[in-house]
């Protein structure tokens, strides 16, 4: 059976994108097969594997509002083992159209059920903790974080985990936080050294042993469309999303 | 009469709370009155002013749902000349909730129209293009779109201008662009410069030229609840927002 996993964290420019990409495409790269699910409006995940925003007529919009299946949404990738479910800017006003339903909260989890010829499922998140990401976490068996070490996404992680807590006490009883990821580390500073302890003194465990840092051939490699994998495979940010996903592997294995 | 400003992008962590913050606090200091209002749920520009989000009764949520005036709200900061209307996580359902109003875009718009003893207020916005921002461009006079020079960031633009037209077009005629501002800037890398250029080609003098650099400082003040100006008046953060509220100060000027 498929295990769902929401890449997630309301303060923006985190790096949930770059996480959900890299992630997605190293779990291929290791054999698994997998789906991501682009649940943002602003299509980042969609072009990061170079999927132009307009290249497609059917997406997670069409999905929701009840007017596509998933063969009609599900798309290759230039890594094999690794499907998308595009979207672009047409899913802004979805929130909204989506308020007044009774099951709002369980749509994106019901259209899933039926998809089990995937290992995993990874659903980019937008910066909100609105009804998109409501419907992300109510779909999945838990949720990783990635924050960066600084104030702002510090002070919202409060906020991030009494979202989980609510969603897992009404629509979701499995789901729970998979691991918390510091993205951007720089070494060099005291803010990343204060942030990243408070962090692991709160979280222990949760938080990954492997820490992606600044790396700018990951912020070069969406323009190219393509995931750090096929942009530069010898850069610190594929050695460390490739860790990243080794270590998260290892600890499918042992629950 | 007051002006008033929105500071959007729905790109997340492009630098709007530290823009809208130390903005603020700029023209404050060159003896404008300022009113800075903390559009997001997040309430980072309400902590990065020293402001805890449990240490107020009244807050932006109460305005917009009709049970509290400005009186109760409006509060004094470390920098005199300069007031906040602050907000805390208690927004997050706002948009649900004024989903169904027939005004539901001219909320904010309509509780700004009676203030007029600021020369200008300042407006934060999430990183969304949700109802929250369109209730701050449908109140505001004209908007500033700080962005980094990183891709995904130059593909978000055009999304940000459509909405900025529509709202122009359905609800607010005197809406316009009053800057594009380019932040975390990293002279060492060709991305930068690529974006950089893209941007200026586009947007012409529409883009500051004032440029705001990747300075530590900037993102370790928020966490002593200071604007830059309090925490490092000698760091490039300090000089480079004193700078913009300079540049920006004329172009008010010559209008
Ligand atoms: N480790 C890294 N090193 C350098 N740049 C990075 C790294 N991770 C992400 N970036 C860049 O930082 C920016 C923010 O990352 P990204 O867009 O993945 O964050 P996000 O949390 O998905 O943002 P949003 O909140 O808008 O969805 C992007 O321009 C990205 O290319
Ligand atoms: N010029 C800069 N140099 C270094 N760090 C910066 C700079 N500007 C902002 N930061 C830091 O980068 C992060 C993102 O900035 P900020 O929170 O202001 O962006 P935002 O657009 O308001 O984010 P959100 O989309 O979550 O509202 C913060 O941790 C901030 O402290
Ligand atoms: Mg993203
Ligand atoms: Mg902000």
């Amino acid at each position: 059976k498929s295990r769902i996993i929401s890449v997630a964290n309301q303060k923006g420019g985190v790096g949930k994108t770059t996480t959900a990409v890299n992630m997605a495409a190293a779990l291929a790269i290791l054999k698994k097969k997998v789906l991501l699910i682009d649940c943002d409006s602003q299509g980042n995940a969609t072009s990061g594997l170079g999927v132009e925003p307009q290249a497609f007529e059917k997406h997670l919009y069409h999905v929701l509002s009840g007017s596509a299946d998933h063969e009609d949404v599900t798309r290759p990738t230039p890594i094999s083992g690794l499907d998308l479910i595009p979207s672009n800017t047409d899913l802004v006003g979805i929130e909204i159209e989506l308020a007044g339903r009774e099951d709002r909260e369980k749509i994106l989890k019901d259209f899933l059920k039926p998809l089990d010829s995937y290992d995993y499922m990874i659903l980019d998140c937008p910066p909100s903790l609105g009804l998109m990401t409501i419907n992300a976490l109510t779909a999945s068996n838990s949720v990783i974080i990635p924050m960066q070490c600084e104030y702002y996404a510090l002070e919202g992680l409060s906020q991030l985990v009494q979202t989980i807590r609510l969603v897992k006490h009404s629509f979701n009883p499995r789901l729970h936080i998979e691991g918390l990821l510091l993205t951007m580390y720089d070494y060099r500073t005291k803010l990343t050294y204060q942030v990243a302890r408070d962090v692991r003194t709160h979280f222990r465990d949760l938080v990954y042993r492997t820490t992606i840092p600044r790396n700018i051939r990951l912020s070069e490699s969406p323009s190219h469309g393509k995931p750090i994998f096929l942009y530069d495979p010898r850069s610190k940010g594929a050695e460390s999303y490739l860790a990243l996903a080794r270590e998260f592997l290892n600890c499918q294995r042992s629950k």
